[in-house]
């Protein structure tokens, strides 16, 4: 079970573009 | 091609979509204190892609992390209005995915107004340019 610091790390890096 | 780092000067948008331009901008914001900005406003696409059954617990962590305390930089940035109406969707079981969207703007409007004409003309962006 992620922790509630783990999910937002996750979701702000998830709407990150990928490398160009 | 026009290299990457004129193509951030032209608008936010063309610079947050820059894994780059998204580090330097950050480290500039580390510097003036206020990276939690850039932070909020990833974090606020990432919730509206987030699958129902993750959207209550990040809702929760969004909502502590930025928005509880009065005196953080995101906080003091968005409307009274908007932060009430955001601490009524955070405790339902199953939040709607764009109840952030209002803030991400009101942080959006700002960077543009402020941190982001501050960065392009910054030791930083200019050293790198």
């Amino acid at each position: 079970m992620d922790s509630e610091d783990d999910l937002l790390q996750k979701c702000i890096t998830s709407a990150m573009p990928k490398q160009r | 091609p026009t290299p990457p780092y004129l193509k951030w000067a032209e608008s936010l948008h063309s610079l947050l979509d820059d894994q780059e331009g998204i580090q330097l901008f950050r480290t500039f914001l580390c510097q003036e204190g206020c990276a939690d900005l850039l932070d909020f406003w990833f974090a606020c696409s990432g919730f509206r892609k987030t699958s129902q059954e993750k959207r209550a617990k990040l809702a929760k962590a969004i909502y502590r992390k930025y928005i509880v305390d009065g005196s953080g930089i995101v906080s003091r940035q968005i409307k009274a209005a908007t932060k009430s109406f955001i601490r009524d969707c955070v405790v339902r079981p199953h939040p709607d995915p764009a109840m952030f969207e209002q803030a991400q703007t009101e942080i959006q409007s700002m960077m543009e107004e402020n941190t982001y004409p501050l960065f392009l003309k910054s030791d930083l962006y200019l050293e790198y340019t």
